[in-house]
């Protein structure tokens, strides 16, 4: 699975998420890439794109929780994203990237690495695995 | 007004023995990726456009798991799907159970785009690709020698693989990675074969 999420200079947020699946998966088998609300989501607060397993990411409704979690309990993003990762996932394992309409990044994952790359307008830059 | 920011990911759950050189081909495709979001940015073009540039590049290399390097059904071929969102209107666009479609993103675009709908899937999807003239190609482009392996490692274990990029090394010291039961969902995996 592969994603990105952006906001531009006008605070526009966007989110997007592409995938082939799960290796080895029945023919017909649909994930959390698609599903918007679990995969994928982005308001006016925040764009967030998720991977990992695709199950238990539906259950948890996960990108839509994280602009939630903002929305209703006034989270900034990294607390947004940590607290979806810790207490939305049950015992599934997921990654995700997000942004915020005033211009932060985050990511979480309770994974053994996650594939990520991230840059703000201030010059932070950072690409990492672990 | 704040400034831009991006960020993108290439799949979680990644193999902890996976070879140096790999991550270093990871990490640069991922840094080439950001950078050409942030040319993009620095352009003032709008999120949804940079978030549909970025994917597509993701999904035409065959290093993570879609478009061409997706991972393969049971049946040895490539299902793909994406979605995509704009945050401003909340307008959306989905697609699942393409075959043919080179850039499944770009559809995902033109669902939300072009269409009153949000989500189409399997031969819709095609027929409205189709209609709309993106660029078609056959089953074979996206499917590549390494997701053949792991199609096969997979098989043997009668387990579904997540995003793993299993070292390239012989088959002997790939079958010892997914030697311990992967759970999902806190089940064995295997749970789930039979769906």
């Amino acid at each position: 699975t592969v994603g990105c999420v952006v906001v531009d200079s006008q605070g526009r947020c966007a989110a997007a998420t592409s995938t082939g699946g799960l290796m080895n998966k029945r023919s017909g088998r649909i994930g959390d890439s698609p599903l918007i609300g679990a995969g994928t989501y982005a308001c006016g607060l925040c764009g967030v794109s998720c991977t990992g397993e695709g199950e238990a990411i539906i259950r948890g409704t996960l990108a839509r929780e994280v602009a939630a979690v903002m929305e209703y309990k006034g989270m900034g993003l990294q607390e947004a994203v940590s607290y979806v990762v810790e207490e939305r996932l049950d015992e599934g394992k997921a990654g995700l990237i997000a942004v915020s309409s005033n211009g932060e990044v985050a990511c979480g994952f309770n994974t053994t690495g996650m594939f990520r790359g991230c840059a703000t307008e201030a010059g932070f830059m950072e690409v990492g695995i672990w | 007004m704040a400034g831009w920011a991006i960020a993108v990911h290439g799949g979680a759950g990644v193999d902890p023995n996976l070879p140096l050189d790999r991550q270093e081909e990871a990490k640069k495709l991922l840094a080439r990726c950001l950078n050409l979001g942030i040319d993009a940015l620095r352009s003032d073009h709008p999120a949804i456009d940079v978030v549909e540039l970025v994917v597509r590049e993701l999904e035409s290399d065959p290093l993570f798991n879609s478009g061409r390097g997706s991972a393969l059904t049971e049946d040895g071929t490539v299902e793909m799907e994406a979605s995509i969102m704009d945050g401003p209107k909340r307008r959306c666009g989905a697609v699942s159970g393409l075959t043919t479609v080179k850039n499944p993103i770009s559809l995902a675009r033109l669902v939300m785009d072009k269409s009153p709908h949000s989500y189409l899937a399997f031969s819709g999807a095609e027929e409205f690709a189709r209609q709309q003239g993106v660029e078609m190609v056959c089953n074979d482009y996206f499917i590549t020698e390494e997701n053949v392996g792991m199609l096969k490692l997979a098989k043997e274990a009668n387990s579904i693989l997540f995003d793993y990029r299993i070292p390239n090394a012989g088959l002997e010291k790939c079958s010892a990675s997914v030697e311990t039961p992967l759970q999902m969902n806190g089940l064995p995996i295997s749970v789930y074969a039979p769906e």
